[in-house]
């Protein structure tokens, strides 16, 4: 199809910054209700990302600082890149979103599982 | 499309006892590397569902009990119905999972968007 992670993608990510803690995460994602939050360093470029899957692991190992629990090597998108390239990289990774960035590592935003189950909502 | 929801789902489905603790649903998700537990009565029948994103909330409220989290009015679908009809509940309802039931309330499988997602990288 001629669908393009620009098509689909949330334009409006939330973020947190790089060096805050668990709890910190745990806030945003449950006032945001979002469940993966690109980590972002002081500099404004993705340093990493974590999901609601790492905070529950935080949980089991009693770990409090977003260092310790955060994916620093991050797999992400092109905005031009077809959707179809998108749903195969999550489901390679075993991941259920990508940040879409631009060509200095800044987040444009972000794709999830949601939205690309969402077009078979649709165009079936 | 003629796929249906049995075709896709999940059938070893990772559950949680009712009653269980906060720590408890946060092991088994990190174990098992998964993000969405269906909570089962005494009598094996499904009694709610809590995820990453509840394990999550449980975090910035300093919850500790399962009964303080999970979600008791549980959005299901059959084994027949067709994908797009998961698709479209999934996305109504801001959620990543349903589980499949039979005629009296076991859980027979588990759909996600990831299975619906995965889809689109091998068909389009
Ligand atoms: C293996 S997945 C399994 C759970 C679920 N599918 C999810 O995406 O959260 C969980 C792990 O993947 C990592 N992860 C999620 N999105 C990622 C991405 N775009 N790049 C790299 N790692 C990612 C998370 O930090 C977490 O440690
Ligand atoms: C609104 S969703 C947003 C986050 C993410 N999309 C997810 O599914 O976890 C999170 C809430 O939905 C609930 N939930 C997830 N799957 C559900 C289902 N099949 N039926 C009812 N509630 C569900 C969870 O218990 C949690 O409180």
């Amino acid at each position: 199809s001629r669908t393009s992670v620009g098509d689909v993608m949330i334009r409006d990510v939330v973020t947190i910054r790089h060096g805050s803690s668990v709890e910190e995460a745990a806030r945003i994602m449950m006032t945001e209700g979002v469940t993966h939050l690109p980590v972002i360093s002081e500099e404004g470029r993705l340093a990493g990302i974590v999901t609601a899957w790492d905070v529950s692991k935080a949980v089991a190992l009693k770990y409090s600082q977003l260092e310790e629990i955060m994916t620093r090597d991050v797999v992400t998108i092109g905005l031009g890149d077809p959707i179809e390239r998108a749903a195969k990289k999550m489901n390679e990774n075993n991941i259920s979103a990508l940040p879409v960035i631009d060509g200095e590592q800044k987040v444009i935003g972000m794709i999830t599982s949601d939205g690309v189950s969402r077009l078979v909502s649709v165009c079936r």
